[in-house]
């Protein structure tokens, strides 16, 4: 037997000492904790890393707090686009899914395709058709608005309207 | 962008990871999360990874993918090899970032170049653990 372990990341945009209140550290660590208890519950009843890093990822992405599923960013054009991958060391199978809206937990998404296609990647409609065909469930877009991303892209815009270049690394950060 | 990584009892190894990509990005824009190699990786014989960043820069740095060919080919531990890609690789060609790593004995590592990275680790005792910055 091996020791099992499990590590997580919940990104969620520039983390700035100056900004982040000691009660938003607070509820990133719990964010952070619900993740890792998930994963963990799996891994000590003897479950799989796949399933472990899934757990993982789908209580991440059910947080608003992070970038992802349903604290997704918006586009320059005020929409959502979510990219998602898995990928399991024992067999090298892995699935992949990129620019889809509509799955709750993107990550399902990427499982199925690795699960129930050929294929590595899927985009586009035939990606939330394999989606679909699992019965992953849907949300709409209610569900995924957040208003601090829509915040960050409106303040995002209106500094790229007026010429400003903000050379700060961690706005490319996913 | 959220991920995990993890070593069962078994000592196989899984990677995931998800984002929403970065704001106010180019409508069709695809960063290195779903790319096999770049931001997701996992083999029993080397690592699992799952990164957060720049994304266009562990694309082109198959970040995820050279942490385990540096352990395959040239024998580094998973902590040499992960930190040299995040320290140099990336972090001198403008890949500002992070990711998470563990290897088939189940040992953690979570490098990062920038101010911070949300993150945490626990292990088969239940320590739980989190992080923002360098603590």
């Amino acid at each position: 037997m091996t020791r099992f372990s499990l590590a997580v990341h919940g990104g969620a945009g520039t983390i700035n000492k100056a900004t982040l209140t000691p009660e938003l550290e607070v509820r990133y660590h719990e964010g952070l904790r619900t993740a890792l208890r998930a994963g963990h519950a799996i891994l000590k009843d003897g479950g799989s890393a796949m399933d472990a890093v899934t757990a993982a990822v789908c209580a991440l992405e059910d947080e608003p707090l992070f970038n992802a599923g349903r604290g997704a960013v918006f586009t320059s054009e005020g929409v959502q686009e979510m990219d998602a991958a898995v990928m399991d060391g024992k067999t090298r199978e892995a699935g992949a899914v990129g620019g889809i809206f509509g799955p709750r937990n993107p990550i399902l998404a990427a499982r199925a395709v690795m699960e129930s296609t050929e294929h590595v990647m899927l985009i586009g409609p035939n990606a939330l058709q394999v989606a679909r065909n699992a019965d992953l469930p849907f949300e709409e877009a209610p569900y995924f608005f957040t208003q601090s991303r829509w915040d960050a892209l409106q303040s995002t815009l209106a500094m790229r309207a007026t010429g400003q270049v903000d050379d700060d690394p961690a706005r490319r950060h996913g | 962008t959220v991920g995990a990584v993890a070593c069962d009892a078994q000592g196989n190894l899984a990677a995931a990871t998800s984002t929403g990509g970065m704001t106010a990005k180019a409508p069709g824009r695809i960063g290195d999360t779903p790319i096999i190699g770049a931001g997701t990786y996992a083999d029993n014989k080397t690592c699992a990874v799952s990164g957060t960043g720049h994304g266009e820069v562990f694309i082109r740095f198959t970040a995820a993918a050279e942490i385990a060919a540096r352990m395959r080919h040239a024998g580094e531990s998973l902590e040499t090899a992960a930190t040299h890609v995040v320290m140099e690789d990336l972090g001198k060609n403008d890949g500002s970032g992070g990711l998470i790593a563990v290897d088939a004995q189940g040992h953690i590592v979570m490098p990062f170049n920038c101010e911070g990275m949300y993150r945490g680790m626990v292990n088969e005792n239940a320590d739980f653990e989190t992080f923002i910055y360098s603590e």
